[in-house]
């Protein structure tokens, strides 16, 4: 029975895609079976692994959206990492939110795709798009914990109340599971004191929902990026590679039972 | 009659809000009328000119969008920085995909807002959210050009065929006055050879439509979102406040007649 774990802030370019491979990666390399869904439209997590975009005939996260029904363990693509598969993104993504819109389950569209999957994989790791949409919603909904990457960034902090208040709402109608959320700091740089500054506010004002790994700002993560992998395959000895596997080491003794 | 220039990009974080904030305000210094409309629900750009969230009291760019002929010029609010109005952004914007669905005219809601507002100002700019859903739609078929923020980072360069494909759509079904794309590298870092690279590529593949000015990563942009002001007024000689105005005077060159 997978433990799902929600990447989202609706704030853009925060680490999401960035983490939610790096964690799904890391807890595959740690020898539990991985399922990573892309919900974005971009696909950046899907190509990151290799993996074209879903079509009709190889159908992905999309197709499981508007089909829930007929989801298919197959459509779990394996990935070159050992243990890893992908639920692939496609452009179709971008007008699913509007597609579904006349739908009365369109919150919960997610939920019946993970129940056809959970019985496969160990944990399911749901990479959400920039905003608080129809797509992060139904993440939110069906997940069991959220992690959510906020750099240390004025703007990115601005948007923290508006994604908290928006799960417990979710709490309150008893519409997710979720009952503490979890705060990842990406792109810190300790050497910039108004950064320093906030990440140990939010440190401060969250308390021990903030994970005590930190990932820094790093060329390695760019690097990495570039050639389509993981910072663990390219600059194993890199600040960045050590605190993404620190972060999931922190994640599975939070989630996992015993 | 003002000249509208819509600030997109689908890809989260590149840039877009400080961009538009910054080349509004400089073209404001420099003696144009300017209106810049926050058509994010994060209303970062509201926020950062010292403005509070529009209400139904003070209406705003979601309030322009679902009454399209109630537009006042008193809603174009005056900022601290002289020849600069925002017609702030609020929360219901992260709705009003939704609310707008079923309208036939959902992707021309802007032009006549901006219609309603052109001849007060010299320049109008739009901030738009990080997807390529109604609002930028709107945006792109209501401007007269569009400026691209692009870091030098893979998934930003896999998105630019997206956005470019888009207003090509646009411009074959004769609904956008958009020719050309004007592209701002953004949060370049000139020591990191994978960024140095992709920026030398933009250039090689974009030719002119690459502003010359080059805005790099720079804690001087940081600390002044967190002080809620343009870097101008914090750190006039930072690379980052010359780059701005240089940019600036490119796309007044590029745009004004004479
Ligand atoms: N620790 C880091 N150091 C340097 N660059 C990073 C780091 N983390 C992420 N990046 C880069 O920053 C950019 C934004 O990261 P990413 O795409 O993962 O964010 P996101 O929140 O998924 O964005 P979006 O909101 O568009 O989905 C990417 O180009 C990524 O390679
Ligand atoms: N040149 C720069 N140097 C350092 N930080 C920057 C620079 N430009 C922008 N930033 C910071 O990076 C973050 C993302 O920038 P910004 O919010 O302007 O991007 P955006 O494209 O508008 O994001 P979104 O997609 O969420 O609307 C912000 O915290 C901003 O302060
Ligand atoms: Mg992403
Ligand atoms: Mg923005």
């Amino acid at each position: 029975m997978a433990i799902t774990v929600a990447v989202s802030n609706q704030k853009g370019g925060v680490g999401k895609t960035t983490t939610a491979l790096h964690l799904a990666v890391a807890t595959a390399l740690a020898g539990r079976r991985v399922l990573l869904i892309d919900l974005d439209s971009q696909a950046n997590a899907t190509t990151a692994l290799g993996i074209p975009e879903a079509t009709a005939e190889l159908p992905g996260s999309y197709h499981a959206l508007v089909n829930s029904d007929d989801v298919s363990p197959r459509w779990a693509q394996a990935t070159a990492c050992p243990n890893l598969s992908v639920l692939a993104s496609s452009l179709e993504m971008a007008g699913v939110e509007l597609e579904l819109s006349g739908e009365t389950d369109r919150l919960h569209r997610l939920r019946p795709v993970i129940a056809a999957l959970a019985d496969s994989f160990d944990w399911i790791f749901l990479d959400c798009p920039p905003s608080l949409g129809i797509l992060s919603v139904n993440a939110l909904i069906a997940a069991d914990t959220v992690l959510v990457p906020v750099p240390p960034e004025q703007y990115a902090l601005d948007g923290m109340a508006r994604l908290t208040s928006t799960i417990e709402r979710l709490n309150d109608a008893g519409q997710t599971r979720i009952d503490r959320s979890m705060i990842l700091i990406t792109m810190a740089e300790n050497w910039a004191p108004a950064k320093m500054k906030r990440a140990l506010e939010m440190r401060r004002t969250h308390g021990d929902a903030v994970l005590v790994a930190e990932i820094p700002h790093s060329n390695a993560i760019d690097e990495a990026s570039g050639e389509r992998t993981a910072v663990y395959f390219t600059r194993p000895n890199a600040d960045a590679s050590e605190n993404y596997l620190r972060a999931t080491a922190e994640l599975i003794m939070r989630n996992e039972p015993g």
